[in-house]
């Protein structure tokens, strides 16, 4: 463990804690893309299966658990209790344009053709892309609100930080992972343009809106 | 390859 992965890892904490207070205490869920909350419940639930199999350490397995629970109570609140003010004409984004070719990539470009395995690399090339349709709905709503802009904030500041992590990584253990660090790349690339207008609106106190 | 070090990331 390092400062970077520990700082990623409480960044992503941040994050998922900080969508589910606002949708919880806002009882809303206006702004927000069901879609990529879903491919999020599904990138936990393939690439965590290891819960059952093997045993890394507490910090391991809770944290886990906490983003098991909080990505499916998130889909909850989103499609049960507050479907009422769910923006399902704004959350238009075909997923299956994403699952598809990811499950597609994860047979043809893994590590080791087991189960365990191919389910793991499918989670990692979805985390990449999960974020799309969430992007995808602000653009077309044209703007989002700063609680949400502060969640998109941390939960791409955590795989930047993952990618600091490997290189810290890589020089000290001698460890790479070459299928997460392209997939982490393109993950945090895809959150450039977001980053840049958090930084110039969000942070100087205007709010988000497009096109910039 | 050694990317199959024991998965201890999140």
């Amino acid at each position: 463990m390092n400062i970077f992965r520990l700082t990623g890892d409480l960044s992503h904490l941040a994050a998922i804690i900080i969508l589910l207070l606002k949708i919880w205490k806002s009882r809303s869920c206006a702004g927000i893309s069901g879609k990529s909350q879903i491919l999020f419940a599904m990138v936990f639930t393939t690439r965590y299966l290891d819960l059952l199999t093997a045993y890394i350490s507490l910090y391991n397995t809770s944290m886990k658990i906490i983003y098991i629970g909080c990505s499916y109570a998130t889909v909850y609140l989103i499609y049960a209790k507050f479907k009422a003010t769910y923006d399902g004409n704004h959350d238009t984004f075909r997923v299956e344009f994403l699952v598809v070719p990811v499950g597609g990539l994860s047979f043809l470009v893994n590590h080791d053709f087991s189960p365990l395995e191919i389910l793991w690399t499918f989670s990692i090339y979805l985390e990449a892309v999960a974020i799309l349709p969430q992007l995808f709905m602000i653009s077309k709503t044209g703007e989002a609100e700063t609680i949400t802009t502060h969640y998109l904030f941390f939960l791409g500041l955590y795989r930047a930080l993952y990618l600091i992590n490997w290189v810290w990584r890589f020089y000290f253990e001698g460890f790479f992972d070459m299928i997460a660090i392209v997939a982490g790349v393109v993950q945090t690339i895809l959150y450039c343009d977001f980053f840049y207008l958090y930084v110039t609106k969000v942070l100087k106190g205007k709010k988000l809106s497009l096109p910039a | 390859s050694d990317s199959q070090k024991k998965k201890d990331e999140l």
